[in-house]
C-alpha cells in the first residue's frame, strides 16, 4: 500500500551490515506525489564507482543514484546527509555488500516523505494544451472561454461539429473565418441533400488558410471531404491545393477539419451547390419531346408526343402522348412506355364481301374489300382498298371509316330466257 | 302463263314465289320484294321463296323461304269486298319488307328498278319477259317455273278484249296510265302468275340485263292481253316508302 512517509535502514544497522548482501526496498507514495528520499547516515565501503558496496536509488528501471562512502550533514541545524527530490512516486532502493566488511561499515539510514509534484511545469511535455492547474497530488487541466475540455482533460477544444446542411445551396465556413480557427479542435460537418442531386464544391484559393504541411508533407491542420466512396484531401497550406471545382457523384458529403495546437491561421470557406442529376436524352423517329432541352434534369417533366401513325399503349388503352418525370435516379418515369405503330387490328367482315387476310394491320398498312362476283358489286367504284390511318381505324379515301357496301347486281340472269322454236 | 315455256328460274333470278294465293313477285333488293296489291290484300304474312325452279317440298327446303317483316299496299288501291267482281286494279302495287336480307347468287338476284328518263317508258313492240307457275293452257297451276316472251302492246288492245267474267261488264273497267297492256295471240300471264315481273331490257346495255317495267295485274281473259301494273310511275313511292323504312329494326 503506498505510503506518505517510511524508514528504510540498512541490514543490521546501526550495527555492521553482513558481507554478500543484496537487499532491494520498493517505495510506493500516492499518485500524484514525488518521493523525497534523504539519508540522515550513510557508511558504506567506498571503491570506485562503488563496485563492492553500495546503494542504488532506481526510478523506472533506470538507475538514477548510486550511493558509497560516508557522508556528513553540510548544516550543524540538519541531520540530513543526502536527500533527493523524485517526481514519480515509485523508487527502488537495493543495498549490495560484497564478501568482506572488515572495517565493519554501518550501512545507512535513510527516509521518504510523499512530496506534491507540480506537474504544471515540473516536465518538459505541458499535460493541458492550454491552462493547467497544480494541486496537492494532482492536476487539472482548463480551457478559455468558448472552449471545452476534451474528454482526455487535458485537451480543449471548439465546439464546432454537428451543423447539417440540407439547403440546395450553401456556404460552410471554418469556425471564427476569416478570423484565426480554433486550434485542437476537429469540426464535422454533413451536407445531405434531397435524392436526385449530386453535390459540388467551390473553393476559392484566396479563401483557404489553413497551417502549411510540415517537412515530411503532413497536414496536421487538414481539410477532408469525404462522400460516397470518395475522398477528398486532406488539403492544408496556404491556398487551395486542390481542384477550385469538386464534383462529387453523391448527395452526401462529410467534411473533417482537424486542427492541432499550434498554428493561428484564417481557416477556409466553401460554397456548394446541388447539381442535378441528368436524364439522359431519348432520341426517338417516332416521338416528340416537349420542351425541347439540349439536356435533362431530375424534375424536369417532358410531354412525349407520338407523330403520326404511333402511339403510346396502357393496358388497352391508346393515347398519342404521355408524360415522362425525369427521377432522382437520372431515370425516366414511364420509361416502359413508347410510341408505337397504330395497330387497326383485324378489319371487320362485310356482308357480302370479304377482306384479304392483311399481311400487317399496322400504320400504313394497306387492305382491299372485294365483293362477291358476279352477284353483288362495291357501291363505291374507287373499290374497297382501305389504309390503317393515325387514328387507328382502316380509312377508304372516299368513305373515311364506313365499311363498303356490297350491292345486290340486278336485273342480270345467270342464263337467258331461250323461247323454244316450235 | 300461256304460251309460255318452261325454264329455270336461273332464266329469272328475281322470280318470288307467293304460296297462298299463289302468285308472284320481284325482288328488288335484299329486304324488299315487289308484287300486285291484290297478291297480299288481306295477307300480312305471306309464305314467299326464292331461288327454286320447283315448287317440290324437297326443292323448297334448299330454297330460300322470305320471313315478312312487314306489307305495304300502295294507298291509291281500293279495297274491295267481292274480289271476283273487282274492275279497279288502278295502283296494283305492294312492297313486301323482309326481315332477313336475301343471299344473292345464281338463282337469286334482284331486278332492276326502272329509271325516270324516257328510255325506260314502254313502247308498243318493245319484248318483254314474264314468268310464273300460274296457270297454263292445260293447267291450273304447274310446278316448274314457265316463262313466255311478249310485246307491249296498246292499252286500247287490253280494253277491246272481250269479258269473260260474269260478274263484271266490260265497260265497269277501269284502265289508267298506271297500267301497260303487253301480251299477243296466245302468249299470256294468266291466275297464279300475279305479282310477278314483266322484265324488259334496260336500254343502252350490251349484257342481256332487265328492269321490272310492269307487274302481271289482270286481264280479261287468259291467253290474249294483260294488264300489267307501270312500275316507273310508282318509282318514287317505292324509294320513298323504303327509304321510310330501312331504319333500325325493333326486336
Amino acid at each position: 500500500e503506498p505510503t506518505m512517509y517510511g524508514e528504510i535502514l540498512s541490514p543490521n544497522y546501526p550495527q555492521a551490515y553482513p558481507n554478500e548482501v543484496v537487499k532491494t526496498w520498493d517505495i510506493e507514495v500516492p499518485e500524484g506525489f514525488g518521493i523525497h528520499l534523504y539519508f540522515t547516515h550513510l557508511d558504506v565501503e567506498l571503491s570506485e564507482n562503488c563496485a563492492y558496496d553500495s546503494v542504488q536509488i532506481i526510478s523506472g528501471g533506470i538507475e538514477e543514484e548510486r550511493l558509497c562512502g560516508q557522508r556528513t550533514s553540510k548544516s550543524p541545524n540538519s541531520p540530513i546527509v543526502e536527500e533527493f527530490q523524485f517526481p514519480y512516486n515509485r523508487l527502488q532502493v537495493v543495498f549490495t555488500s560484497d564478501f568482506s566488511n572488515e572495517e565493519r561499515f554501518t550501512g545507512f539510514a535513510a527516509y521518504y516523505t510523499a512530496v506534491d509534484v507540480n506537474e504544471c511545469t515540473d516536465f518538459t511535455d505541458v499535460p493541458c494544451s492550454h491552462f493547467c492547474n497544480n494541486f496537492i497530488g494532482g492536476y487539472f487541466c482548463s480551457c478559455p472561454p468558448e472552449y471545452f475540455l476534451h474528454d482526455d482533460m487535458r485537451n480543449c477544444g471548439v465546439n464546432c461539429s454537428g451543423d447539417v446542411f440540407t439547403a440546395l445551396i450553401g456556404e460552410i465556413a471554418s469556425p471564427n473565418y476569416p478570423n484565426p480557427y480554433p486550434e485542437n479542435s476537429r469540426c464535422e460537418y454533413q451536407i445531405r441533400l434531397q435524392e436526385g442531386f449530386r453535390l459540388v464544391l467551390t473553393i476559392r484559393r484566396e479563401d483557404f488558410d489553413v497551417e502549411p504541411a510540415d517537412s515530411e508533407g503532413n497536414c496536421h491542420d487538414s481539410l477532408t471531404f469525404a462522400a460516397k466512396n470518395q475522398q477528398f484531401g486532406p488539403y492544408c497550406g496556404n491556398g487551395f491545393p486542390g481542384p477550385l471545382t469538386i464534383k462529387t457523384q453523391s448527395k452526401t458529403l462529410d467534411i473533417v477539419f482537424q486542427t492541432d495546437l499550434t498554428g493561428q491561421n484564417k481557416g477556409w470557406k466553401l460554397r456548394y451547390h446541388g447539381d442535378p442529376i441528368p436524364c439522359p436524352k431519348e432520341i426517338s423517329a417516332n416521338s416528340i419531346w416537349e420542351p425541347e432541352k439540349a439536356k435533362y434534369v431530375f424534375r424536369d417533366v417532358v410531354k412525349i408526343t407520338c407523330v403520326d401513325g404511333f402511339e403510346v399503349v396502357e393496358g388497352n388503352v391508346g393515347s398519342t402522348s404521355f408524360y415522362s418525370t425525369c427521377q432522382s435516379n437520372g431515370q425516366w418515369s414511364n420509361s416502359r412506355l413508347e410510341c408505337q405503330p397504330v395497330d387497326c387490328g383485324v378489319p371487320e367482315p362485310i356482308e357480302n364481301g370479304k377482306v384479304e387476310d392483311p399481311e400487317d394491320t399496322i400504320f400504313g398498312s394497306v387492305i382491299h374489300y372485294t365483293c362477291e362476283e358476279p352477284y353483288y358489286y362495291m357501291e363505291q367504284e374507287e373499290g374497297g382498298e382501305y389504309h390503317c390511318a393515325a387514328n387507328g381505324s382502316w380509312v377508304n379515301d372516299q368513305l373515311g371509316v364506313e365499311l363498303p357496301k356490297c350491292i345486290p347486281v340486278c336485273g342480270v340472269p345467270t342464263e337467258p330466257f331461250r323461247v323454244q322454236q316450235r | 302463263i300461256f304460251g309460255g315455256y318452261a325454264t329455270k328460274i336461273q332464266s329469272f333470278p328475281w322470280q318470288v314465289y307467293f304460296e297462298s294465293p299463289r302468285g308472284g313477285g320481284a325482288l328488288i333488293n335484299e329486304y324488299w320484294v315487289l308484287t300486285a296489291a291484290h297478291v297480299v290484300e288481306g295477307n300480312s304474312d305471306p309464305v314467299m321463296y326464292v331461288g327454286s325452279t320447283l315448287l317440290k317440298i324437297e326443292q323448297l327446303r334448299n330454297a330460300q323461304r322470305l320471313i315478312t317483316e312487314r306489307v305495304i299496299i300502295h294507298p291509291g288501291w281500293k279495297q274491295e269486298d267481292d274480289l271476283n267482281a273487282r274492275t279497279n286494279f288502278d295502283n296494283d302495287i305492294a312492297l313486301v319488307q323482309l326481315k332477313d336480307p336475301v343471299k344473292m347468287g345464281p338463282t337469286v338476284a334482284p331486278i332492276c328498278l326502272p329509271e325516270t328518263s324516257s328510255d325506260y317508258n314502254p313502247s308498243e313492240g318493245d319484248l318483254g319477259l314474264i314468268s310464273g307457275w300460274g296457270r297454263t293452257e292445260k293447267r291450273t297451276n304447274v310446278i316448274q317455273l314457265r316463262g313466255a316472251k311478249l310485246p307491249v302492246t296498246s292499252l286500247e288492245k287490253c280494253k277491246q278484249v272481250k269479258e269473260e267474267n260474269p260478274k263484271a261488264r266490260s265497260n265497269d273497267y277501269v284502265f289508267t296510265d298506271n297500267m301497260i297492256c303487253a301480251g299477243e295471240k296466245g302468249v299470256d300471264s294468266c291466275e297464279g302468275d300475279s305479282g310477278g315481273a314483266f322484265a324488259l331490257p334496260v336500254p343502252n346495255v350490251k349484257d342481256p340485263k332487265f328492269y321490272v317495267a310492269g307487274l302481271v295485274s289482270w286481264g280479261k281473259k287468259c291467253g290474249t292481253y294483260g294488264i300489267y301494273t307501270k312500275v316507273k310511275n310508282y318509282v318514287d313511292w317505292i324509294l320513298k316508302t323504303m327509304q321510310e323504312n330501312s331504319g333500325p329494326k325493333k326486336d
